[in-house]
């Protein structure tokens, strides 16, 4: 497929730009993504986020800036600055009340998140996250052939269902084209928080099948914990476990 | 907004449509929706799904048909039963492999979801469940404007990031005049097999709040449960918490 990729305006200097995706909603895309940024600031890289899924746009809240708002300066949108110095722009920070629903059909979104590409002054970063929404249709379609991404990094749950749908998603990103980094199975187990037990909540692990079918690499595994499910209203976060994978 | 209702076939007698939704991914809509189905049939109700998750259908796998496929007679499509004769079509029961990815953009999938309407022999129905695709976008807005629905049950996680997400589909719902029955807030808390003490993954719990905003009936709240998360693996179902929502 000839890609038409949409070039960046001139005041734009985007080294990196890094897709986080699974297909399947609720396995920890915008989580994850939040996490992945916080790390790479840690380690001193200038990092931005780019929340393409434009229907459930949840990356203001996890990064605490959802009552912040994105201006405008001579025609180009400003990214909101989270504390930790991400930059972030969302459909969630361009709305009046983050309740009322976007009602746009495919064009319209698609339209949308190429506005979030190129008139955007992302300025220089070494990292651009995009947090792709779930399904294969439109926006996934847009992302995939008119931005120039380097790779994705996908999201799975070690289930069957839902390794089934990621498999859609990552079949679609290798019919574009695009370099697959690996996979990251997210809430594969959850310790008692009384008894220190691990608990498994899903039965099927069988986690290598799906990586040897889909030749891709596991890029490690993150249980649930609640400094996570409460990501928003914490500061400290489990750099053990994501750290690693950076 | 002037509705265009779209006529069901003459074959067809559907006393009750009913959309079960969320706005947010992997809330559980799917395995609610199947648990809702088992529930009505061991009532005696005759019941259908039909899986509008274009690019995520998972509604096969739940019922354990996934090998199964769909046939046609007369032009028409003919819905697969499952073992308590629950009568299902989905995308998935169509195409070839299922990790094969439908690149289709909106007008397509929009179009595909009035096949799912229209040219399929349902034959009488007491009930028809819509399992909806997350975001408020093409697939959503076509089966609100064009399909009648009696009303949708929204499903939540006990968490202000996904009553957000969900917030936007309910006031959507609203805004096309569609009845909303309730929701059913799901994964609220879990209990360890071990130690059998109460684990809640998520801080906020708020529900009084999102529910007061959004003026809806709580219709319950389920826990996380290994017979839910292995549902295609078992045939005991949790009915004792499923059963006072129906
Ligand atoms: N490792 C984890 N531990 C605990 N909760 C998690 C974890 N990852 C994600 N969650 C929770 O799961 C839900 C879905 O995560 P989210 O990041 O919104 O996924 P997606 O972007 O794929 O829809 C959220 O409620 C989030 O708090
Ligand atoms: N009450 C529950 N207890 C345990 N696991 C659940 C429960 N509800 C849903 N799940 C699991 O959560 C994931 C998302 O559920 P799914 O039905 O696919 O949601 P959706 O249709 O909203 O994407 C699946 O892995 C499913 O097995
Ligand atoms: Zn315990």
């Amino acid at each position: 497929k000839e890609k038409c990729l949409v070039e960046n305006n001139y005041l734009n200097e985007i080294k990196t730009v890094i897709g986080i995706a699974s297909g399947k909603g609720g396995v920890g895309k915008s989580s994850l993504t939040v996490l992945i940024a916080k790390s790479l600031r840690k380690k001193g890289y200038s990092v931005g986020i780019l929340d393409a899924d434009i229907s459930g746009p949840s990356i203001p809240r996890l990064l605490n800036v959802e009552k912040e708002r994105i201006s405008t300066e001579s025609d180009l949108l400003v990214p909101v600055v989270s504390k930790d110095k991400i930059k972030v722009v969302s459909l969630n920070l361009l709305t009046e009340n983050e309740a009322q629903p976007v009602i746009w059909r495919g064009p319209i979104l698609s339209n949308m998140v190429k506005q979030f590409w190129t008139n955007v002054l992302w300025g220089e970063l070494d990292y651009l996250l995009i947090d792709m929404p779930p399904g294969t249709t439109d926006i996934a379609i847009t992302v995939m052939q008119e931005i120039p991404i380097n790779g994705i990094v996908f999201i799975s749950v070690p289930q069957d269902l839902v390794s089934m749908v990621v498999s859609k998603s990552i079949n679609m990103a290798k019919k574009m084209g695009i370099d697959v980094i690996g996979v990251i199975e997210n809430m594969s187990y959850l310790v008692c928080p009384d008894c220190h037990k691990q608990i498994r909540l899903f039965n099927s692990n069988n986690i290598d099948e799906f990586l040897k079918a889909m030749e891709i690499p596991l890029l490690g595994e993150i249980p649930m914990l609640s400094s996570i499910s409460n990501l928003n209203s914490n500061n400290t976060y489990p750099d053990k476990d994501i750290d690693p994978i950076i």
